[in-house]
C-alpha cells in the first residue's frame, strides 16, 4: 500500500514538466526515504535524478519499497488536470498495475481521481559517485535559462569556463560567436539574485546546448540553479525543490575526436 | 568534430 499526500501539488506538476522532454518512460521508486527517480535519456549522455523526501509530504505511507514504471508524457497529461492549488495524493496497492492520482481543491469542494496504467520498464540504475568539483556556480535559474536559450540561437554547444573572474558561457556557429560572462555578485538585495562562484581550480568544458535547454525546463521549481563542474566529469545542474529535495541533471561533456 | 561521451563511462552500473 502506497499513499503520498502532497499539499503543494503544483510541485509535482512542475517536476513532470521538467523531465518529460528528456525521458519518456521511467521508474518512480518509493521507499521510506522518499519518492525518487533516476533515468537516462535515450542517447545515454544525460541523466536525471529526482528526490522528494518523505518529510515533505503531509502524509507518507509506503509499506514496502515499490517501483512504478510510468510513461512521463501520460503522467504529465493527468497531472495537467490538477489545479495549481490542488492537493495531490498518489495511491497504489501492492501488486497493482495501476496508480491513482487524486486531486483535491483547497476548499475540498472538488475531488477527482485519475487512474493510470503502469508499465514494466527495464531501467539501468547507475551508481553516481560523490565527486569533488573544481568549480561550483550558483546563479539565478532564470538567468541561466536565458543564457542557454540565447546561445542556442547562435550555436549547438556551449563552453562553460570558470575562472576567478567569473563564469563564461561561449558558443560559436555559422553566423558568428557569442560570449556571456557572469561575474561573482554577492552584493545583491536578495540572496537568490546572487551569482556565487566557489572555485578550486579553473575549469572549461563543452556541452550540447540542446540538453542544457532541456534542463532549464526545471526553472519554475527553483529561483537558483547550481552548476558543478570538474574536468572530464559530467556537469551537475541542480535545482532544489523547496524543502523537499532536488532535481539533478547530469550531462557528459563533449570531447574532441 | 567532437562527440558526446556516454555517462556509463563515468558512472558504474548498480
Amino acid at each position: 500500500m502506497l499513499e503520498l499526500r502532497l499539499v503543494q501539488g503544483s510541485l509535482l506538476k512542475k517536476v513532470l514538466e521538467a523531465i518529460r522532454e528528456l525521458v519518456n518512460d521511467a521508474n518512480f521508486d518509493c521507499s521510506a526515504t522518499g519518492f525518487s527517480l533516476q533515468a537516462m535519456d535515450s542517447s545515454h549522455v544525460a541523466l536525471v535524478a529526482l528526490l522528494l523526501r518523505s518529510e515533505g509530504f503531509e502524509h507518507y505511507r509506503c509499506d514496502r519499497n515499490l517501483s512504478m514504471g510510468m510513461n512521463l508524457n501520460n503522467m504529465a497529461k493527468m497531472l495537467r488536470c490538477a489545479g495549481n492549488d490542488d492537493i495531490i495524493t498518489i495511491k497504489a496497492d501492492d501488486g497493482s498495475d495501476t496508480v491513482t492520482f487524486m486531486f483535491e481543491s483547497p476548499n475540498q469542494d472538488k475531488i477527482a481521481d485519475f487512474e493510470m496504467k503502469l508499465m514494466d520498464i527495464d531501467s539501468e540504475h547507475l551508481g553516481i559517485p560523490d565527486a569533488e568539483y573544481h568549480a561550483i556556480v550558483r546563479m539565478p535559474s532564470a538567468e541561466f535559462a536565458r543564457i542557454c536559450k540565447d546561445l542556442s540561437s547562435i550555436g549547438d554547444t556551449v563552453v562553460i569556463s570558470v575562472t576567478k573572474e567569473g563564469v563564461k558561457f561561449s558558443t560559436a556557429g555559422d553566423i558568428g560567436t557569442a560570449n556571456i560572462v557572469c561575474r561573482q555578485n554577492k552584493t545583491v538585495d536578495k540572496p537568490e539574485e546572487a551569482t556565487v562562484i566557489e572555485m578550486q581550480e579553473p575549469v572549461s568544458l563543452t556541452f550540447a546546448l540542446r540538453y542544457m535547454n532541456s534542463f532549464t525546463k526545471a526553472t519554475p521549481l527553483s529561483e537558483t540553479v547550481t552548476i558543478s563542474l570538474s574536468s572530464e566529469l559530467p556537469v551537475v545542474v541542480e535545482y532544489k525543490i523547496a524543502d523537499m529535495g532536488y532535481i539533478r541533471f547530469y550531462l557528459a561533456p563533449k570531447i574532441e575526436e | 568534430t567532437s562527440k558526446q561521451q556516454k555517462l556509463s563511462s563515468f558512472f558504474s552500473h548498480k
